[in-house]
């Protein structure tokens, strides 16, 4: 279309791709290198027997430092600075947590379905204490179901892109700019792609509505962390968690 | 309200 031509296009994809790469961590091939330093079983036992609180301190410490960087992410990425501020914040807001979930499938292991937690790979037990089984189930579920897709770096950062650029996020101003804007997204990451013979991954992604029931679980089983800890949660856990969940 | 996100989205590298 004469509003968005295939220089555009191409500045685009290296765009998406080098804001991908200067904001995830740890890099790919560290990841691989490290996917079977496992917990020992009694690093495990520790942190089960930590108090439901600590642990929850801490999964809100890392799941805040890995939303800092999908704010990196947004910043470098072409175009979104240029939306109002408005914008930038509704959809971070929305969709800061859904990226993280992508995002997650790089450090996880499917073949013992464990996944990268401070500076180890840990299985769904090693989160007995936060009292949500059901929902650290769904999350590694969902991280499976990606890994199956066997995703490149370049298809987890258009994944990212267009998870966080969603034009029907409620209380837009400019959703039509939005829209242009993943529209162009959706143009780049078809020709990726092409170019690669991986036309068939569009048909085989999850269904949107699966990341935004993971959203919605992981605040339902906040509110209920919160009914049992009342107090808890100014005290010890960071101020943009608070800003973005509570 | 969203302080924290405007205060990240402002710094040029926070």
């Amino acid at each position: 279309s004469p509003t968005c031509s295939g220089m555009e296009i191409e500045l685009l994809a290296q765009d998406v791709l080098r804001s991908h790469r200067e904001t995830s961590q740890p890099r790919a091939e560290e990841l691989q290198q490290r996917r079977w330093d496992t917990f020992s079983r009694e690093e495990v036992c520790a942190y089960q027997r930590k108090p439901m609180q600590e642990m929850w301190e801490r999964c809100a410490g890392r799941l805040t430092e890995a939303i800092q960087h999908v704010v990196e992410f947004a910043k470098r990425l072409r175009g979104f600075m240029e939306l109002c501020q408005n914008d930038q914040i509704v959809l971070l807001k929305a969709g800061a947590m859904e990226v993280v979930l992508v995002r997650m499938c790089r450090a996880f292991n499917p073949d013992n379905r464990t996944v990268l937690f401070e500076g180890k790979y840990a299985g769904t037990e090693l989160f007995r204490s936060l009292g949500c089984h059901e929902l650290v189930g769904s999350i590694f579920d969902f991280a499976q179901s990606l890994c199956a897709l066997r995703l490149s770096e370049s298809e987890v950062a258009f994944l990212c892109a267009i998870v966080l650029i969603n034009a029907n996020r409620p209380w837009l101003q400019e959703q039509a700019k939005v829209a242009r804007l993943r529209g162009r997204l959706e143009v780049a990451f078809r020709l990726l792609l092409r170019r690669t013979h991986r036309e068939g991954l569009l048909a085989r992604l999850p269904p949107a509505g699966r990341l935004r029931a993971l959203c919605s679980q992981h605040v339902e089983q906040l509110q209920a962390f919160r009914r049992l800890h009342p107090g808890a949660l100014p005290a010890a856990f960071p101020p943009l968690y608070r800003e973005l969940f509570a | 309200k969203h302080r924290i996100l405007h205060k990240l989205l402002q710094n040029g590298n926070s």
